[in-house]
């Protein structure tokens, strides 16, 4: 695991962080749903807890999808390449790119879903979460936070190095007693082939 | 563009996908430092995108020249990945560069973020191609 230099986090006294997604964008419940389940992903493992709210403009963390230029000098690049960013905490922004072929249902377990042209969203959107906190990229492949993600891959759970990771900026979840498996060891590297 | 499952996608969309420009860097494939190859500039933007080539290097002066700042910046990201560091544009590397990813940097002011939380130490093995690597908890 790794951090932003500096590494940031949430102040104390902002644990209860809410999250609120841009109307413009007019998502379905079932969309809204998918991050619903990355966040509670990130709080089973920490103190930390995510509340959807309605107002866009004084949530903690603002959720949208954007094509193009959008405002924050990281214009997105079209389908298949750079698929989302966030921000470090305490900024709170999470932006997406509006022309991937988003999948939603959560299709394939937590393994490959059958059209390589396609994102799993809540994959994605756990990643980028772990930004939100503070994490940065990890150099361990199979953890969420690996830069990456191979073509039609779905990939939600955390690893060891991820929830060691962000309990080393916020402690563990006083009411979690589970425990995550290491990182899926290859003896391949990740060629992008599906 | 949301669907609940994969193939209900429609067939020209995901033409549209397939076509990733990401891809022609495949055609760099064996290009290494001292030489000049047609459209390397895209190669160098998409380096100093994610962090690997710093703003200072380059003053938005992208040529084509595979020079030392592009070596340098495919050493750092065939360290970040894990592969043979060789400065060269080797297959495995660039079949890397294309994978879909997360926009942010791996590098912040020419240095890896990827190994600020577990510090990791390599020694290179001068002329061995080996590796050699330590991690301090």
């Amino acid at each position: 695991y790794s951090f932003f230099p500096g590494e940031p986090r949430w102040p104390r006294n902002r644990r209860d962080l809410t999250y609120a997604f841009d109307p413009r964008n007019s998502l379905t419940e079932e969309v809204k749903s998918v991050f619903s389940r990355a966040f509670a992903r990130w709080a089973e493992v920490t103190p930390l807890t995510f509340t959807r709210v309605e107002r866009f403009s004084t949530s903690d963390i603002s959720i949208g999808f954007y094509s193009g230029e959008h405002g924050d000098g990281e214009p997105f690049d079209g389908p298949m390449r750079t698929l989302a960013h966030a921000f470090s905490p305490p900024t709170g922004h999470f932006h997406l790119d509006g022309e991937e072929n988003w999948v939603v249902s959560g299709e394939g377990g937590d393994g490959f879903i059958s059209v390589a042209e396609a994102v799993d969203l809540e994959s994605v959107a756990v990643h980028e979460i772990g930004h939100l906190l503070g994490l940065g990229h990890s150099l361990v492949e199979g953890s969420i936070m690996y830069p990456t993600i191979r073509t039609g891959r779905r990939k939600v759970d955390l690893t060891t190095d991820d929830v060691e990771g962000v309990q080393y900026l916020y402690g563990g979840n006083p009411n979690f007693n589970g425990s995550r498996s290491p990182p899926p060891s290859t003896q391949q590297r990740d060629t992008g082939d599906s | 563009s949301f669907y609940p499952n994969s193939s209900a996608i429609p067939p020209e969309l995901l033409r549209n996908a397939t076509g990733n420009p990401w891809n022609t860097f495949l055609n760099f494939t064996g290009c290494h430092a001292g030489k000049k190859y047609d459209g390397l500039y895209k190669l160098k933007q998409y380096f100093k995108h994610f962090g690997y080539i710093p703003e200072t290097d380059l003053s938005g002066n992208f040529t084509d020249d595979f020079d030392d700042i592009l070596k340098n910046a495919v050493e750092m990201y065939q360290r970040n990945f894990q592969l043979n560091v060789t400065g060269v544009l080797d297959e495995l590397t660039l079949k890397h560069v294309v994978i879909p990813r997360c926009g942010n940097p791996d590098v912040v002011n020419g240095t890896s973020t990827m190994h600020s939380g577990r510090r990791t130490f390599e020694v290179s093995l001068a002329g061995r191609g080996q590796h050699f690597h330590t991690v301090k908890h």
